[in-house]
């Protein structure tokens, strides 16, 4: 491998498509997600994260991807389909450092066997070495070598050689083992790239994260995901959005009825690894992303009849799965697959805890978290007591926002359960 | 090997210098490309290019100058270049 001069001092660097290709056949959302899976196969080995900002934001990322052709304002112009295909620019603080242009000119496929058109996923993962800060390598299997070398393969299982994972780590190291348990299942690989569709219909308004107040929340696998409304979004493991855009609930979760507007409470099941998703007063099992059966009645779980479920988790402590309405829980014993006796029970039990959360889940650490609006609070492992300092805004911590505004005016953390004991509080009707 | 033809020798010149493998030409220098120089060059790229390093221009290596492949120089100039050797 061959190191250029230059590194990036931060370790979090953001992306955005200026231009997409107009004599290719990719969509825009097809473009950017091979975009997205380029600049990840640098981000596992490294454990530099990337970020796409919005096309909206008036900041300008650090590496700005365009589709130009010939002569660009560069000192490198294009030469027609074939010849030169792309190029980009070593880190650096010149606003063109780290910015990535692709020959429009050429036809930028995806998928298809080699031969036809120029492989855009190949050729991103090639530039992006470059954008941070790999020079040209000669070694046989190595992304970095000069000439196009054809398609590498699917992007969710594309891995680098190891000269170029030699390369990448002299200059940012290695990829921190992450603080969490080894997930015990592989994060679910995201939905297979849509085909290649006519250029995307504008996009559907979709929801702000940091807005809060999901309706489920659950860690599948090791990464959590935040659910809101037909919308959702998922948190890896290194706490990297995969996306700051949400993914659409119905096209990964493959065969939830579209009757389904929106998930209530979700949980990845221990003992088998499914997970399930609540609506109403019915949930379902998915292995993997693939339903498995049809919809089956909460009451199958211990509740009453008809009712709906606000959160849903299991607790690893003792396998059970606590599922949580308003100010009352139930709690199911997995192994014994039935409900158990004695439920429900007053959440007061979960000292500090709101009622009416919007869900809870156990982190990857064993840490229990109650959510609720952009609050979260804290039960650090096998503890039933939340942490003094709960609530926290959520934002900051889990989905790269601000803390909510300190104005009087927002909305404050909602009271959390009372102490156990004789409530003396005089309620007046605008608490 | 066949001598290859003028053309292709400037031709050939002109893609080295363009990525790196020639330093580039100064008019006042004049500084001749001496062939010792001229065939490490061909190496070197033929090496990037997974060729048979004959240090000549012959027809196969002039073909794979024109392959598709990035913008970018191979031979970064030595002073930004930290070349790792097995």
């Amino acid at each position: 491998y061959a190191l250029s001069s230059s590194v990036w001092k931060k370790r979090t660097l953001t992306w955005r498509v200026q231009s997409f290709p107009q004599s290719s056949a990719l969509s825009q959302q097809t473009v950017r997600s091979l975009m997205h899976h380029a600049l990840t196969a640098w981000g596992i080995e490294s454990g530099l994260k990337f970020q796409e900002m919005d096309s909206q934001s008036p900041a300008e990322p650090d590496i700005l991807i365009d589709f130009a052709r010939a002569y660009h304002q560069d000192s490198y112009p294009f030469d027609g389909q074939g010849g030169t295909l792309a190029h980009a620019f070593f880190p650096g603080e010149h606003s063109i450092s780290g910015d990535t242009h692709f020959d429009d000119e050429e036809i930028w496929t995806f998928g298809s066997k080699d031969g036809e058109g120029t492989d855009l996923f190949a050729v991103a993962v090639h530039e992006f070495g470059h954008a941070l800060g790999l020079g040209h390598s000669s070694a046989p299997d190595s992304i970095m070598r000069p000439f196009y070398q054809g398609p590498v393969g699917h992007p969710t299982e594309y891995r680098l050689s190891q000269d170029d994972r030699e390369g990448l780590q002299q200059l940012y190291g290695k990829a921190p083992q992450t603080p969490y348990d080894e997930p015990t299942r592989k994060p679910l690989a995201p939905p297979p790239l849509p085909p290649a569709l006519p250029p995307d219909r504008p996009s559907l308004p979709v929801p702000d994260r940091c807005d809060g107040n999901f309706d489920a929340i659950a860690n599948i696998r090791g990464e959590t995901f935040f659910f809101k409304g037909p919308w959702f979004w998922r948190l890896q493991p290194s706490g990297q959005l995969v996306s700051p855009r949400p993914a659409r609930l119905h096209r990964f979760w493959e065969g939830l009825p579209a009757q389904v507007k929106v998930i209530q409470a979700a949980y990845a099941r221990h003992r088998d690894g499914r997970i399930l998703l609540f609506s109403g007063s019915e949930f379902w099992v998915f292995q993997d992303r693939r339903l498995e059966g049809a919809a089956r009645p909460l009451a199958e779980l211990g509740l009453p009849p008809g009712e709906k479920v606000d959160a849903v988790f299991s607790w690893p402590l003792n396998g059970k799965t606590y599922l949580v309405q308003g100010q009352r829980y139930w709690r199911y014993d997995e192994a014994a697959a039935r409900p158990d006796p004695g439920y429900p029970r007053d959440l007061s039990l979960w000292e500090g805890a709101p009622h009416t959360p919007d869900d809870v889940t156990v982190s990857n650490t064993g840490d229990t978290y109650f959510f609720k609006g952009v609050y979260y609070w804290r039960f650090p492992k096998g503890s039933v007591k939340a942490e003094p300092d709960s609530p926290k805004p959520m934002g900051p911590q889990w989905l790269d926002c601000p803390a909510p505004s300190a104005d009087p005016h927002s909305p404050r953390p909602p009271k959390a359960t009372l102490k156990p004991g004789p409530c003396n509080c005089q309620c007046e009707i605008n608490q | 090997a066949q001598q290859p033809a003028a053309q292709d020798v400037s031709l050939g010149v002109d893609w080295l210098t363009r990525y790196g493998y020639l330093p580039p030409p100064h008019p006042a220098q004049a500084q001749l490309q001496n062939p010792a120089k001229l065939r490490d060059a061909i190496k070197v790229m033929q090496r990037f290019a997974g060729l048979p390093e004959t240090g000549i221009l012959d027809p196969v290596t002039m073909a794979t100058m024109h392959k598709p492949r990035c913008s970018l120089p191979d031979v970064l100039g030595v002073a930004g270049l930290v070349r790792r050797r097995r």
